[in-house]
């Protein structure tokens, strides 16, 4: 019973802090 | 806000960013710290400038993996953007959503949720409820949330931000098949395995319009093949092997389309292989394999 391949889920960075 | 870059901060920034791009942070990192104090000398330590400096100088500490440095200067620019921006803009909520990133990649997840939960909290305020910002929210928020086995949190998110892209962006945005993706992932953690099939078949369906129009007995997505050929194996005694299904060309189309596909044909071989149905997990797997 293999594991399911779960692509590994990454926290998403806002580059916009550096446009205001 | 009314705030802009200075031309010379851009300038440095992008300097820096080739600086660290070559890994020479032992001169991204003194530039940074010799402009910040030239800043805050010539400016005064609360000035808008100074927290774009202190953001700088942040990605190159986080590109180093110096997650708690990175996060202490993080929370200064914030203490600046607040009290010079207000506490309710969208700046704020991008240095709460970078701070309660850091945090997230020190395992610290318990620390990162009540900050995420803030950037979302304004997101909404500025942007309204269904922005497409609001669901990227939703969607860190949900994976903070998955880190810490709040899995009926995680659900509501990822449903929240599924329906924002599929309202928003339409039922083809790759965001869609992302965010599917990944509430199958919090079902499969609970041991919800048909509630997560339910999913994978749904994206693999929707590339499958996306690339045909339509689903009709001349096109099938890629799932409904593997299940015949799994009944097939079983009424019919294989001899010599079963022929081929040909899959008119599908896999082609997903190959480029999206790596979502792709990994949702692993999850969904996976959980056939798990029902037993070995027929049908090759041919997914197969076809993941001929995308890749």
């Amino acid at each position: 019973d293999r594991p399911p391949a779960n692509k590994q889920q990454q926290l998403e960075w806002d580059d916009s802090t550096l446009s205001y | 806000s009314g705030y802009e870059i200075p031309a010379r901060l851009r300038t440095l920034h992008n300097l820096v960013i080739q600086y660290a791009a070559q890994g020479r942070y032992e001169v991204a990192v003194p530039l940074c710290k010799q402009a910040l104090e030239d800043l805050e000398r010539t400016s005064g330590r609360g000035h808008p400038d100074v927290a774009t400096m202190l953001n700088i100088l942040a990605l190159v500490y986080r590109d180093q993996n110096k997650y708690k440095e990175a996060a202490h200067l993080l929370n200064d620019a914030l203490s600046i953007r607040e009290s010079t921006l207000g506490r309710d803009h969208p700046a704020v909520a991008a240095t709460l959503n970078n701070l309660a990133v850091l945090y997230g990649k020190r395992g610290k997840y318990k620390e990162a949720e009540p900050l995420c939960q803030r950037a979302l909290e304004i997101r909404e305020k500025v942007l309204g409820n269904d922005h497409p910002d609001v669901a990227k929210q939703l969607n860190n928020l949900a994976l903070l949330c998955q880190n810490q086995g709040k899995y009926e949190a995680v659900e509501r998110y990822y449903r929240r931000a599924l329906a924002i892209y599929e309202g928003q962006l339409g039922p083809d945005n790759p965001n869609v098949a992302r965010t599917k993706n990944n509430l199958a992932s919090c079902y499969l953690k609970q041991g919800k395995y048909a509630e997560a099939e339910t999913l994978y078949k749904e994206i693999l369906t929707q590339a499958h319009v996306q690339e045909f129009g339509s689903v009709d007995d001349n096109h099938k997505p890629i799932w409904m093949h593997a299940e015949e050929r799994e009944e097939m194996s079983k009424t019919q005694h294989r001899e010599g092997g079963t022929p081929y299904v040909e899959y008119g060309g599908w896999y082609k189309a997903c190959k480029v389309s999206s790596p979502t596909v792709n990994t949702t044909l692993r999850n969904l071989g996976a959980l056939y292989r798990r029902q037993g149905k070995l027929e049908a997990a090759e041919t997914l797997e197969e076809c993941a394999l001929r995308s890749r």
